[in-house]
């Protein structure tokens, strides 16, 4: 029950975590 | 405020005749709609669920103002599978246009709506092309959109009205409309699209004896109101929602990567473009959140109200 | 005609039914009081002369399912005034038309404009009784009284009774509730305080949303006022007592609290949190947008490769 939206949400989790990696390697 | 409900035929007859649209590309600006088509095209738009329905429009023109007093559904379905779906019915309109005028139902055609479930309301290629043929053949002619999904997530009508431009004609650069998601797999379609039509200013009207039934309905469907729960019944939505935001992400972030490789060689401006998509991806998320919040709400004052209640 | 219906059907009636028939009925009457002639009410069957006496008439259609009768929408009908009947051909070519579009929907009955049913009505009824067995008539009365709270739809079946010895059919008054899918209710809502259809600010939606909640809730308070009023008064003895009523408000306190199993807690907080989880990750989604904007605002103004 709701699994999709949870795969949804990680997935959403998942790219922040890079998107913020990425931003982060741009500061140094 | 019942005197728009004459249809004075003589009247639309002579603007039928001069034709003041016909060398303005941008003469139409405003539309009105009736409670009872309003209801009915969203009605017939929240039956088909996930397939995008159709139906015609029903109205008069006065000035740069299109007023719709009544809408039909046609058997047609799936119409960003071909341009032009509702050739499919026209035997039907005409059937049916025969029968409105026994029982008084005198209007012309002023318009066609179809429905995009979950992907917002603009005109696709297919749209764009289908309201062109329209408004040479059948002007004065506009198209509207309607999104069920969006309307029953956000709790208000997204609806949306749109008149083309002429092939070849160059319109003038516009103040850009209300930003709206679109999701990923729909944005190429909708950018090379945009600049072939401008929209229309949707308002609405109603009879007195609407206004007097309506008052008199609150006081029974304030039920459905409160009983209604936002956050379960566009689950499917939200999901996909959701969805469509990671991959926006995942696009955004692998072209910061490009841009940072590229940095030395890239012009300036590619810069402000990933910026105004992260910056749309910011909105989309919020636009996200603030939905939830708001069932969220719905629930939480429910349950304080009748559940913290103790015998 | 008979107080109370006894059949055991359930009526649910859709909104849409109600603004079908007020706009045919102000049509007909806007193009009456304009027209000069008698003959140009034709869409009518050239009956009323006046808009005072005018009628509309038209066909209800929806879905049965066991005893629940479900209106969902209508259709206009011609009446011939000379034989006091619906013009079955017409009847039947729309039919035809909307099974096309509607495939699930049936003729359930037909519906008119007027005060209360009339005793001629019951001809027209009968007509319609080869199409559906036990049509449902429903009458709106367009005469617009502010001092009244209920709505003027009355919703008439017929029962066969036996009056002086002669079994007669005679109409009789059925119950009904108001029944709305959630994009009905948005679209009534929308219309019935004409909300513009462009998203506005933040506060704007948030402050429609609650105004929404907030009426709701405010007549729940009142409707219960009323019967705190109604059970002082029995109290104090204003008012006769009815054990009737008194056992609904009794079951009616029972009920409450709603729900309180611990299935319920579970999901409601399940809800909560994975609101706040997306409320979470758009909040960081925001940050890093802000963060990208003063890394390149930082780039552009330091930048050493220009």
């Amino acid at each position: 029950k709701g699994s999709k939206k949870y795969t949804a949400v990680d997935k959403w989790n998942r790219q922040l975590n890079s998107l913020y990696i990425a931003i982060a390697s741009r500061v140094c | 405020t019942d005197a728009i409900y004459f249809y004075d035929e003589a009247g639309q007859a002579q603007v039928q005749q001069e034709k003041p649209w016909a060398n303005d590309p941008h003469f139409f600006h405003k539309v009105r709609i009736s409670a009872l088509a309003l209801l009915k095209m969203v009605a017939h738009a929240r039956s088909g669920g996930t397939i995008e329905i159709m139906g015609v429009m029903q109205g008069k023109i006065d000035g740069d103002t299109f007023i719709v007093m009544d809408a039909y559904a046609l058997p047609v379905e799936g119409t960003e599978t071909r341009v032009n779906a509702q050739a499919d019915a026209y035997e039907y309109m005409v059937d049916y246009s025969q029968t409105n005028k026994q029982t008084g139902r005198l209007e012309n055609l002023v318009g066609w709506y179809h429905s995009h479930p979950g992907y917002g309301c603009w005109l696709s290629g297919i749209d764009v092309s289908t309201q062109m043929l329209n408004q040479q053949y059948q002007d004065p002619f506009f198209a509207l959109v309607i999104d069920p999904t969006r309307t029953v997530s956000a709790g208000k009508v997204d609806i949306g009205a749109f008149r083309t431009y002429r092939q070849g004609y160059k319109p003038p650069d516009e103040p850009l409309s209300e930003y709206q998601t679109i999701p990923l797999n729909k944005i190429e379609d909708f950018g090379v699209h945009c600049k072939q039509y401008y929209s229309l200013d949707i308002t609405y009207f109603k009879s007195s004896l609407d206004c007097h039934l309506l008052d008199l309905l609150w006081n029974k469907y304030w039920v459905n109101t409160l009983s209604s729960n936002p956050l379960l019944g566009s689950r499917d939505y939200v999901s996909g929602q959701i969805s469509d935001l990671a991959e926006k992400l995942e696009q955004a972030e692998n072209q910061m990567a490009h841009l940072r490789l590229g940095s030395f060689l890239m012009p300036s401006h590619r810069k402000k473009d990933e910026e105004s998509q992260l910056t749309k991806i910011t909105r989309d998320s919020s636009k996200i959140a603030v939905e939830q919040v708001h069932g969220l709400m719905s629930q939480v004052i429910k349950d304080s109200l009748f559940n913290s209640v103790c015998p | 005609m008979a107080s109370s219906s006894s059949s055991g059907l359930t009526f649910k009636l859709h909104p849409l039914v109600i603004v079908n028939i007020s706009d045919h009925y102000i049509r007909i009457k806007s193009q009456l009081q304009h027209s000069e002639t008698p003959d140009s009410s034709s869409a009518n069957g050239g009956g009323p002369s006046t808009a005072a006496d005018l009628r509309v008439f038209g066909c209800l259609i929806g879905v049965q399912c066991g005893r629940t009768v479900e209106i969902f929408n209508s259709f206009e009908l011609v009446y011939d005034s000379s034989s006091h009947s619906l013009d079955r051909a017409y009847l039947e070519k729309k039919q035809e038309l909307y099974k096309k579009v509607f495939p699930k929907f049936y003729i359930l009955g037909w519906y008119s404009t007027g005060n209360d049913a009339d005793e001629s009505d019951m001809q027209i009824h009968k007509s319609l009784m080869n199409i559906n067995e036990n049509p449902v008539y429903l009458v709106l009365n367009p005469t617009i009284n502010h001092s009244q709270k209920d709505l003027p739809i009355t919703i008439y079946e017929s029962e066969l009774h036996v009056i002086d010895g002669i079994p007669q059919s005679i109409l009789v008054r059925s119950n009904y509730t108001i029944e709305t899918v959630e994009a009905e209710r948005i679209s009534i809502d929308h219309v019935a305080h004409l909300k513009p259809s462009d998203g506005g600010s933040a506060g704007t939606q948030l402050a429609a949303h609650l105004t929404g909640i907030h009426s709701a809730i405010k007549m729940l308070n009142s409707r219960i006022r009323v019967l705190h009023q109604y059970l002082m008064a029995v109290q104090r003895g204003d008012m006769p007592l009815d054990n009737s009523l008194l056992r609904q408000v009794s079951s009616l306190l029972r009920r409450l609290p709603v729900i309180d199993s611990e299935k319920f807690r579970d999901d409601f907080l399940m809800e909560f949190n994975d609101t706040l989880l997306i409320t979470y990750l758009a909040m960081f989604t925001n940050c890093s947008s802000i963060m990208n904007e003063v890394v390149d605002k930082f780039s552009t103004a330091f930048d050493k490769h220009t």
